[in-house]
């Protein structure tokens, strides 16, 4: 099974 | 600074710069042919686009658009992934943002950053985060329908 990197991201920011 | 970003930053000048009288094709083209073929291509890039957009320079702001928008149709599934973060979609966000960058930002940059987004949309269903942050911005009246 191929493991999913976690995506390096940040959060949304609220306008 | 390694070559890549050096190079980067020296194309990205040219093909943003306000005393441009029209598009710099040479650099515009090198930047994307570069963006994709270095490795840490499109890190590096979409690092250059997201400062070059929020320039205060309006002409300069507005080519680095143009630019964003030349890279998302000319270098791939790869880039689309990277603008399609937050990390990115949260620089074309304060442009439009009054609680952020919004109330210095132009009206023709706001409309152009709302309009790319828009086209993402339809464009790059795949990129889910780019939906979401335009429902945001509707739901927090950024956007009017």
């Amino acid at each position: 099974p191929v493991i999913r990197g976690f995506s390096d991201d940040e959060p949304l920011v609220i306008a | 600074m390694d070559v890549v970003t050096t190079s980067l930053e020296a194309l990205i000048q040219r093909a943003t710069n306000p005393q441009n009288q029209k598009p710099d094709i040479a650099a515009i083209e090198a930047f994307c042919v570069m963006l994709t073929k270095e490795s840490e291509g499109i890190q590096i890039g979409t690092k250059l686009l997201a400062t070059h957009i929020q320039s205060l320079n309006e002409s300069e702001a507005l080519q680095a658009l143009s630019l964003l928008d030349t890279c998302m149709k000319r270098c791939g599934p790869l880039f689309h992934a990277e603008i399609g973060k937050f990390r990115f979609l949260n620089e074309m966000i304060k442009l439009v943002s009054p609680k952020y960058l919004g109330t210095r930002t132009t009206a023709s940059v706001r409309q152009k950053v709302l309009q790319l987004l828009y086209t993402w949309i339809r464009e790059y269903p795949r990129e889910s985060k780019i939906k979401e942050a335009y429902e945001m911005l509707k739901k927090q009246g950024v956007i009017e329908e």
